[in-house]
């Protein structure tokens, strides 16, 4: 049996609308240790590795695994019933057919209890092993949010370049050009602000911004946001949690 | 022009 509570629902509030569009449908993985999901996107382009891990919940407990197959749109429509403090408390049968989401009002005496469906999801699970990385950013996560938003507005690819000095996000379309060049820094009062920028080897490569556009929507979930980059291979964006993190891999586009 | 890559080119299916 899973029973898993949260001291406040807003973490897996901002946990489904940072990956509900970027897949429909995933398997959550419950286990002692907590709740993992790994999902591809329909076009294989966008994977999403998440972990919740066991102490994110105020109390957890799941004897056996459990995998909730679940319609991210349907949870979604439940998850924004709950006000973000409520406590959000989700209980399944070790073979469950659906999955029981109860919010608690902290007030007053309010409990609303929801059940939602589940399915039966084929899943691939992709082997990822450990990536070797050539550069590593660590920024702002608004900061890099708003630095998509802004570029995206201009070409449907972006490119990250990266030099010992610093980094450069940079768009190409047909109405204009457009960059971003940010210098490593740290801020000593709000460390959550500084730039760090790790360079093993220069880096340029190309993305689709719509791509990142769906990554940034992690942004509520962490103050900073890491990205991982290696020469033609996948970026690995990771946001981190309280106890565990969410990642996307994205591959990036070559020269034809 | 780029071309967008798979994931499935550099993860294998476990």
């Amino acid at each position: 049996m899973l029973e898993g509570k949260f001291e406040e629902s807003s973490l897996m509030k901002k946990v489904v609308d940072a990956i509900k569009d970027s897949v429909k449908l995933c398997n959550f993985n419950c286990t002692e240790h907590g709740v993992t999901v790994q999902a591809v996107d329909d076009s294989r382009v966008l994977l999403i590795s998440l972990l919740i891990g066991e102490a994110s919940f105020e109390e957890y407990r799941c004897d056996r695994n459990i995998t909730l197959g679940i319609d991210l749109e349907s949870f979604n429509k439940i998850i924004k019933n709950g006000n973000s403090s409520d406590f959000l408390t989700l209980i399944a049968e070790d073979s469950p057919d659906n999955v029981l989401i109860i919010f608690e009002d902290k007030k007053k005496d309010r409990v609303s209890e929801y059940s939602l469906k589940l399915m039966d999801l084929d899943s691939d699970f992709l082997q990822i092993d450990d990536m070797e990385f050539d550069a590593t950013i660590t920024m702002p996560s608004s900061e890099f949010a708003k630095i998509t938003r802004d570029l995206k507005t201009l070409s449907e690819s972006l490119q990250i370049i990266v030099t010992k000095e610093n980094v450069k996000f940079s768009s190409d379309g047909d109405f204009g050009t457009g960059n971003v060049v940010l210098k490593g820094f740290v801020d000593m009062d709000k460390p959550d602000e500084s730039i760090k920028i790790d360079m093993a080897r220069p880096i340029n490569l190309t993305f689709g911004a719509k791509y990142i556009a769906d990554i940034v929507k992690g942004t509520s979930l962490s103050e900073s946001v890491t990205i991982k980059l290696a020469d033609k291979s996948p970026a690995l964006f990771e946001y981190k949690l309280p106890s565990g993190f969410l990642r996307f891999y994205l591959a990036p586009k070559f020269d034809e | 022009k780029k071309k967008q890559a798979s994931l499935m080119a550099f993860f294998g299916k476990k």
